[in-house]
């Protein structure tokens, strides 16, 4: 999926 | 991981550490809204819940843990150790902080991303995150004089999702369906609450005075 589904951020 | 988001990532971990010290080095939480410190505890929890099932990187999982853990071993140390907890202003920290908790809920459940358990959570923890400081800041204003630590605390806590707003302008631009307007919005109202606050804090530096918030 997209990066900004994924929370990759703190 | 971009350079602006790693550096957010450790100003927010020095504000952590300088807090640490402070009430380590000088066994008092004097100046510290212990509100505020229980809402950063919630919105960690409430963020990191993924933190078992959704595998990032050793980097990502080994800051949640330590941003969890601090959190709440500073709300013990405040509420639980026998010296540290003398010191808390209490009559001063009065802020009502769980209106702010109840609105960010109210709020997490009309906007997010989408109406699951985790994503109302995650807006929960982003809206919570950029209100939580308003009991700190209003226990410097009452308590007039800031020390150094505490004012250093406070410093690199503003400055660090300040960071992340250049993080977010920067992967807009260079990823293609780059979209946490949540996060955006959300940063920019949290980094706004602190503007007085820099505007005092570099006043104080330039004159190389005592930081004096006005009551």
């Amino acid at each position: 999926n997209s990066t900004n589904d994924v929370k990759d951020e703190l | 991981m971009n350079i602006f988001r790693f550096l957010g990532d450790m100003t927010h971990l020095i504000s952590i550490l300088i807090l640490l010290l402070k009430i380590y080095a000088t066994k008092s939480c004097s100046g510290i809204s212990l509100k505020t410190q229980e809402l950063y505890a919630l919105v960690f929890l409430a963020r990191y819940l993924d933190l078992f099932t959704d595998f990032i990187s050793v980097y990502n999982s080994v800051m949640k843990v330590v941003f969890i853990a601090s959190s709440l071993a500073i709300v013990w140390c405040m509420r639980r150790h026998r010296v540290v907890r003398r010191s808390y202003d209490k009559e001063l920290d009065t802020f009502r902080h769980y209106f702010l908790v109840a609105a960010c809920l109210a709020l997490a459940l009309l906007v997010q991303e989408k109406f699951t358990f985790l994503e109302v959570l995650w807006a929960f923890s982003i809206y919570l995150e950029a209100v939580a400081i308003l009991p700190q800041l209003v226990l410097l204003q009452r308590s007039g004089n800031v020390d150094n630590l505490t004012g250093q605390y406070v410093f690199f806590l503003g400055a660090y999702r300040a960071f992340y707003i250049l993080n977010w302008i920067y992967r807009y631009f260079t990823e293609t369906h780059f979209s946490r307007w949540i996060s955006c919005v959300s940063g920019l109202v949290q980094t706004a609450l602190y503007a007085d606050f820099f505007y005092y804090y570099f006043i104080s530096w330039k004159n190389n005075s005592k930081l004096q918030l006005p009551a």
